[in-house]
């Protein structure tokens, strides 16, 4: 549901600001790439109405984010392609690749494309937070979009602690990329936190 | 024993 928030939450401040300053459109496209490899079960396997329809709905809103972003005026207009320029096909494909290749539990397609999605989403906000450091003030919109963002991890490792103890649930791929994940947005948290502990605008160092 | 590779987690 934070998940879900984050998407909602940016949808709105791009319709409403009518901008996407400060709005890495790099990230997104990592998230198009992390929900097209792991939702392929959308066409071969059934786990619940819930699943189905968030999956659908994660992809269409990635997708129709990034149209919004580099394609359809006004907001296209404030994409600024230099300042959010992470170079992630280098950097976050290639090592989410190798990784997804050797780390998978079993060497079929689905379970390589699974596991090289958990390693890509667990780095894919580093475009955004490199383009928020660029730019240091952070509008409040914005914020509330990026804390949400990796709020969910932290809620996965609470499920997933839960679940071990309830059901005997194991996922050691899924817990380390979640570890990371959370681990990435821990700095950005701390000045979120402060920021709103005083009531200020969040400035990043 | 067969693994479960079915992954119900989003």
């Amino acid at each position: 549901m934070l998940h879900l928030m984050s998407i909602l939450l940016l949808l709105w401040k791009l319709k409403k600001s009518k901008s996407c300053v400060g709005i890495s459109c790099r990230m997104q496209e990592c998230y198009a790439i992390v929900f097209c490899l792991r939702y392929l079960d959308l066409f071969y396997q059934f786990i619940s109405v819930y699943n189905t329809a968030m999956k659908v709905v994660f992809i269409s809103s990635t997708f129709y984010l990034i149209f919004l972003m580099r394609f359809q005026p006004p907001v296209s207009a404030t994409y600024d392609r230099t300042a959010d320029s992470f170079p992630y096909e280098q950097y976050l494909l290639g090592p989410a690749a190798v990784l997804g290749f050797i780390s998978a539990e079993e060497w079929s397609i689905p379970e390589i494309f699974w596991t090289a999605s958990i390693w890509l989403e667990s780095v894919s906000i580093l475009p955004q937070l490199i383009l928020l450091q660029q730019l240091r003030e952070v509008e409040n919109l914005t914020a509330e979009f990026v804390a949400t963002m990796g709020a969910y991890r932290f809620f996965y490792i609470l499920n997933w602690i839960y679940r071990y103890f309830a059901e005997g649930y194991v996922n050691w791929i899924g817990w380390l990329g979640g570890i990371v994940q959370t681990g990435l947005y821990v700095d950005f948290f701390y000045y979120y936190a402060m920021s709103k502990w005083y009531g200020q605008k969040l400035v990043l160092p | 024993e067969e693994a479960d590779h079915t992954h119900d987690e989003l």
